[in-house]
């Protein structure tokens, strides 16, 4: 799954994903990534987020919404991230998930759910202050 | 100085975080850069998350899930369950420049996305059928069912429900990492 979220110069934001699910799925299935709130979400007057990972577990707790109000409370953006992530952990530990969240000034953050082969997550990032799209990493949680 | 603008996305997809960058560049808003940006990885394929030809279905479809979401105005557009049609963000782009709804779903979505031009193709590859074969010839192992028979641990479906419900707790399989995902 992809998950992208963009704000342009003038703090517009936008957010989507594009995914084509989990392998050998009972047809019909659909995850997270289509369901505004829970692959992604974009609110102009708080930030955005998006997320990848297990979404039939993802989709039942809204992170991308929840972690934009975090970030409209003032929750700094990789704050935000964790305290979705952490949420989650509470009814699924070995839940595999990620978020990205970006916040109004174009501060961004990351967070992940720790798994014995899951311990970092990378994304990308690419904005005025760099010449070049640049790969991130975060430690997961 | 601000450092706006900002294009940020899900695991080292770096052409899709370029191509976003470039739309946004040559004046396209934040929603084309997004639309651009996911399109890119639709025909790259990414990490075989993404797109055609990959986490073919217990037939050995692969269908696809996508959405947009503008921030000024809240507008949605989103298709899940796409089947035939490669590019889903596209498509999901059109839900929300055409319909005042805000996700289709299924074959149905297919019939929007042909009205809308877009063509319908096969989205299965060799290595997504080679992947489904592989997996039938392992008694369809992984699986997605629970309290059915015969037995999903072991055998292949179709599925009928177990009759005495099982308590065994678990409202849902927790996958891990590398097990599969969205």
């Amino acid at each position: 799954t992809i998950g992208m979220v963009v704000l342009d110069k003038m703090g517009h934001t936008a957010a989507g994903t594009s995914t084509n699910g989990i392998k050998f799925k009972i047809p019909g299935r659909v995850g997270d990534s289509p369901i505004p709130g829970s692959g992604a979400y974009a609110d102009d007057t708080a930030g955005a987020a998006a997320a990848t990972g297990d979404g039939d577990i993802l989709m039942r707790f809204l992170p991308s919404y929840q972690a934009v109000e975090y970030m409209r409370r003032g929750k700094d953006p990789t704050t935000a991230c964790q305290k979705v992530i952490a949420r989650i952990q509470k009814y699924f530990p070995n839940f595999f998930g990620a978020v990205i969240c970006a916040n109004v000034t174009g501060g961004y953050g990351a967070a992940c759910n720790k798994l014995p082969a899951f311990t970092q997550f990378s994304f990308m990032v690419y904005n005025s202050l760099k010449s070049q799209p640049t790969e991130e990493k975060v430690d997961c949680i | 100085s601000s450092p706006l603008p900002l294009v940020l996305n899900t695991w080292p997809f770096r052409n899709a975080t370029e191509a976003a960058w470039k739309t946004l560049a040559l004046g396209g808003s934040s929603l084309d850069a997004v639309e651009g940006g996911c399109a890119s990885c639709e025909v790259e394929q990414c990490d075989g998350t993404v797109g055609f030809g990959g986490s073919p279905d217990e037939s050995g479809e692969t269908t696809l899930d996508a959405m947009l979401m503008e921030g000024t105005t809240m507008n949605v557009g989103a298709v899940g369950d796409l089947r035939r049609i490669k590019n889903a963000i596209g498509v999901a782009r059109k839900v929300l420049e055409h319909t005042t709804h805000t996700l289709l779903v299924g074959e149905s979505a297919t019939k929007f996305a042909q009205s809308m031009g877009f063509v319908d193709e096969d989205l299965s590859t060799k290595d997504s059928r080679a992947l489904h074969s592989d997996w039938l010839a392992q008694n369809c192992q992984p699986n997605y069912w629970r309290n059915v028979i015969p037995d999903s641990s072991k055998y292949c479906g179709p599925y009928k429900p177990r009759s005495v419900f099982k308590q065994d707790g678990s409202i849902h399989k927790e996958t891990g990492y590398g097990y599969g995902h969205d």
